[in-house]
């Protein structure tokens, strides 16, 4: 693993004379493969080895009697606080109800992470509506409303609806007539590269003002994380990040490319299909994940 | 554009060409191998272009691997098609059923996800809109009995083609792999050498993961195949290349969007041109 290769490498280089910024590129190099195999972004890894391989000739490196693990301890603080440091939540706003909207690719967990919020605020005692803006997807609207149903919360949906702007404002104004809150805004699935549907997003942005724009994004995404949250921030704006799927193996580094990129924290993990299954984000415990 | 239209290979060709390998989810390892290879037969090639050996060292691994989707073979021709969550199987399904109707074969699909919520629905939709016949339970059903019941009303209306969609599930689950097991035998108990396709679906913006659900999905259920969708996105889908390598699984099929008609026969001259794009 990581650890005994650097600890190897280490370990000669310092037999061989003193540790310097010049010879430490091998073993910053094995950082930068596990980081790459994690599917970190190619440029974001290479800032990162920049940024740690002064650090990594520092003090505690030179005088330790396990160099490889103190280089380590680096990378995963780095990664920690790369990745915001501290656990951060979703803010109710003083004027209610608060308005959260879903985006991100196709597939990526929006329409299943919608149902999970719902059941987190209804735990909460709140009283959250659905509201099933995919007028796309074939049962889209379908499969929201089995998630409601057996969360028992409110889902508003409307079949012959054919815009999702529209549907948006029909239940925004039901869920303040009604005193629902928070209104969870489920949209179909699109590409950064669609200008049109991303365009979509900007105009509900301008009329229903969320306060919470969730970038859903899989744990499996690979280098093309990065193109695809910075458009989805530049062209929408994001608030946050829920990363799905995390109950599998992969290591996550979309994760580390996606807040470098677009600064945005990571509030949750999705850790499962079943409702109860989301979680919040620890920034320690997917700096160990990405570095295997 | 890459430095590589000269015939030279300097150490910052060498770089730009990994960094474009490995933005393309290659991976570090069959990056590496690709260049090694390159640089070897560079050697013997010093006036060809190195774009071109380059592109040629590719196409090797993924030609050793290549075989063509061909569901004529058998009649009924089962399909069985699998992956991780939210890649997109039944939309692949859909498509792959409407372009057997317009070659005139008879299709008959199977809701073999009977878990998740709303997904004999989504499939039924797709089925009512290109007029193919879905066999269908109640959600929550065992997914091997509607394969029993699918396969015998196959057999009775003379079907060329079957194609089971099952639920998403993530490789590592051991319970829900077994659940493909159990379908995948009772097909083979029904139909002689049934499934006579077994359908990875992969999402082309998944990164190194793929490689660890196709290793798995190929031990345990056994690959004849794979779909990759989504490249209408901006991901390349180099994964497949490592899986070329390893497992040898052929990519047959690839999804360039979401509509019915989105569906492509691989063509690995076209993928490996469109990596350095
Ligand atoms: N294992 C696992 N599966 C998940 C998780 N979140 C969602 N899924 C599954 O991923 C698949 C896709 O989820 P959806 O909620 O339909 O995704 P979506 O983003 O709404 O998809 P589109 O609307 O088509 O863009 C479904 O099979 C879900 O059950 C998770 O955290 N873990
Ligand atoms: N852009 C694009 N979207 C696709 C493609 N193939 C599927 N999709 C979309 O991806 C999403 C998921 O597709 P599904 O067919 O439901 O995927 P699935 O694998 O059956 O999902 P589960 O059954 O929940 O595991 C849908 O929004 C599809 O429209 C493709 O080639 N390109
Ligand atoms: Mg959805
Ligand atoms: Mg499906």
């Amino acid at each position: 693993n990581l650890s005994d290769k650097l600890q190897g490498i280490l370990k000669r280089l310092r037999g061989q004379g003193k540790l310097t910024e010049k010879n430490i590129g091998e073993a910053l190099k094995e950082v930068r493969i596990a980081l790459l195999e994690a599917d970190v972004n190619y440029k974001v890894v290479k800032g990162f080895i920049e940024r740690i391989s002064s650090k990594a000739v520092g003090e505690e490196v030179l005088k330790s009697l396990t160099p490889g693990q103190q280089v380590i301890k680096i990378v995963h603080q780095e990664l920690i606080d790369l990745m915001g440091g501290h656990q951060s939540k979703i803010q109710m706003p003083p004027n209610p109800p608060l308005v959260i909207m879903m985006v991100g690719l196709q597939g990526s967990g929006k329409t299943t992470t919608a149902g999970k919020l719902a059941s987190m605020f209804k735990k909460d005692g709140r009283r959250p509506m659905l509201v099933a803006a995919d007028v796309q997807r074939p049962a889209a609207r379908d499969q929201l409303k089995v998630l409601a149903d057996s969360l028992g919360v409110d889902c508003f949906l409307d079949h012959s609806a054919d815009r999702a702007e529209r549907v948006c404002r029909d239940a925004f104004k039901i869920a303040e007539k009604n005193g629902m809150n928070p209104v969870i805004i489920d949209t179909a699935g699109r590409l950064h590269v669609d200008k049109e549907l991303m365009d979509e997003l900007v105009q509900i942005k301008k009329k229903i003002l969320p306060h919470e724009v969730i970038l859903v994004a899989d744990a499996m995404t690979g280098q093309d994380a990065v193109t695809m949250a910075q458009e989805f921030d530049q062209k929408v704006g994001i608030d946050s990040i829920i990363l799905t799927k995390m109950d599998g193996d992969a290591r996550g580094g979309a994760a580390l490319s996606i807040r470098e990129v677009t600064g945005k924290p990571v509030k949750f993990i999705g850790t499962g299909e079943k409702l109860d299954l989301l979680e919040p984000f620890f920034p320690d415990r997917m700096a160990s994940r990405i570095l295997g | 554009a890459l430095l590589w239209n000269r015939p030279n290979l300097s150490p910052e060709l060498i770089e730009e060409l990994e960094e474009t390998l490995i933005l393309a989810d290659c991976g570090v390892q069959t990056s590496s191998l690709i260049i090694t290879r390159l640089k070897e037969r560079y050697e013997n090639e010093r006036d060809v272009p190195s774009c071109d050996i380059l592109k040629a060292v590719i196409l090797e691994i993924l030609q050793k691997a290549y075989a063509p989707l061909n569901t004529a073979s058998f009649k009924p021709f089962v399909m069985m098609v699998l992956g991780v969550n939210g890649v997109g199987k039944t939309t692949t399904i859909a498509k792959m059923a409407n372009r057997l109707t317009d070659q005139g074969r008879h299709v008959i699909l199977i809701a073999g996800d009977t878990f998740r919520a709303a997904a004999i629905e989504q499939l039924q939709i797709w089925a009512d809109s290109i007029n193919v016949k879905l066999i269908k339970h109640q959600i929550g059903s065992d997914p091997s009995a509607v394969v029993f019941d699918g396969i015998q009303a196959a057999r009775t209306r003379g079907t060329d083609c079957v194609i089971v969609d099952t639920a998403g599930r993530l490789h590592t689950k051991k319970n829900l792999v077994a659940e493909l097991e159990k379908m995948k035998k009772v097909m083979g108990r029904e139909i002689q050498g049934a499934p006579h396709e077994t359908l990875l679906v992969l999402d082309a913006t998944t990164g190194q993961n793929a490689i660890q659900q196709a290793r798995e999905f190929h031990q345990k259920i056994g690959l004849t195949g794979i779909a990759l969708t989504k490249l209408d996105g901006t991901a390349k889908g180099g994964i497949i290349i490592s899986i070329a390598n390893e497992l040898s699984i052929p990519v047959k099929l690839i999804g360039i969007g979401e509509g019915i008609d989105d569906l492509r026969d691989f063509d690995p001259h076209l993928f490996v041109d469109a990596l350095f794009e």
